[in-house]
């Protein structure tokens, strides 16, 4: 499914980390 | 202690949503309603006011395609789809904050975002909405419903569907923290198409609903039934969507040379 959604996944994948609890 | 879990959980919501989502309801109930320092908004409610808010209204995404010269309607079509975008990109950001979202599968991660960004887009649309317009560029500009009715065929019916939403969604009278934890839970939907492993999403799904729950009581002590209320609209909302992307095969056909986002055909491609 990632590979049909190639802008959505790098979205997931790129940017700011998520944050602890 | 486990209330005081529920309760740790809504304020990181709430903070998550405070730090991906610039336009917060807050903001924009000041502006809708006049109590605010702030400018007022421009007004857009013909073509004449629509050509001085160009001039007035400091925004990248009024004009996102360079393409002054195109036709009202798809201008403004062309705005709302750079809109939608820019907000995918803040769901995203939000959702990696959701504890457990990134130890999902990521094929899951993708699935969960696909089919639940525009349920949240018109969840927050309506924060910007009242029964008469809604709020555009940031709380700089106020364009009527009226006007985006008489938009030409078939868009001047595109946005009746989300005010409908919004006026019903309004009522309930939810802020910012309570709509921080309603997104996460509409983000952490089980029954999503596809999904390869759907019993970890609904465990943090339920952990989020008892913090919405409770967040609901406490935040609206005589607003009977609300939380069940709200858990409605998820059905609304969906039917939304669903007229949504209706709108968005008809103006394909009709509309030839219309193009649509990448980001936006990854998510319509077989979503209903």
């Amino acid at each position: 499914l990632k590979e049909k959604h190639k802008i959505l996944h790098r979205l997931l994948q790129d940017s700011s980390s998520p944050v602890d609890l | 202690p486990e209330c005081a879990d529920q309760r740790v959980l809504a304020k990181h919501l709430y903070d998550s949503y405070l730090k991906s989502f610039p336009t917060t309801k807050a903001k924009a109930r000041a502006i809708l309603t006049g109590r605010t320092t702030d400018k007022s908004p421009v007004v857009i409610y013909d073509m004449n006011s629509l050509i001085r808010g160009e001039d007035q209204i400091k925004c990248n995404y009024l004009t996102p395609y360079g393409e002054q010269n195109e036709e009202v309607a798809i201008r403004i079509f062309h705005r709302c789809q750079s809109r939608s975008v820019e907000s995918v990109r803040e769901i995203t950001e939000f959702a990696k904050n959701i504890p457990g979202f990134v130890n999902l599968d990521l094929n899951d991660q993708v699935t969960l975002l696909k089919y639940g960004v525009h349920e949240i887009i018109f969840t927050m649309l309506a924060s910007l909405m009242n029964k008469d317009g809604v709020l555009i560029a940031d709380g700089q500009g106020f364009m009527t419903r009226e006007f985006l009715k008489s938009l030409r065929k078939p868009f001047g019916e595109f946005m009746e569907s989300k005010f409908e939403f919004a006026v019903r969604f309004n009522a309930l009278e939810l802020d910012d923290s309570d709509l921080a934890i309603f997104i996460a839970v509409i983000i952490l939907c089980g029954d999503r198409p596809g999904l390869v492993n759907v019993k970890p999403i609904e465990d943090i799904q339920d952990t989020l609903l008892q913090a919405l729950e409770l967040q609901l009581k406490m935040n609206h002590p005589d607003s009977s039934q609300l939380f069940a209320k709200l858990l409605q609209k998820m059905t609304d909302l969906r039917q939304v969507v669903t007229e949504h992307v209706q709108y968005l095969q008809l103006i394909r056909k009709t509309e030839v040379d219309m193009d649509l986002h990448p980001l936006l055909q990854e998510i319509y491609k077989d979503l209903y």
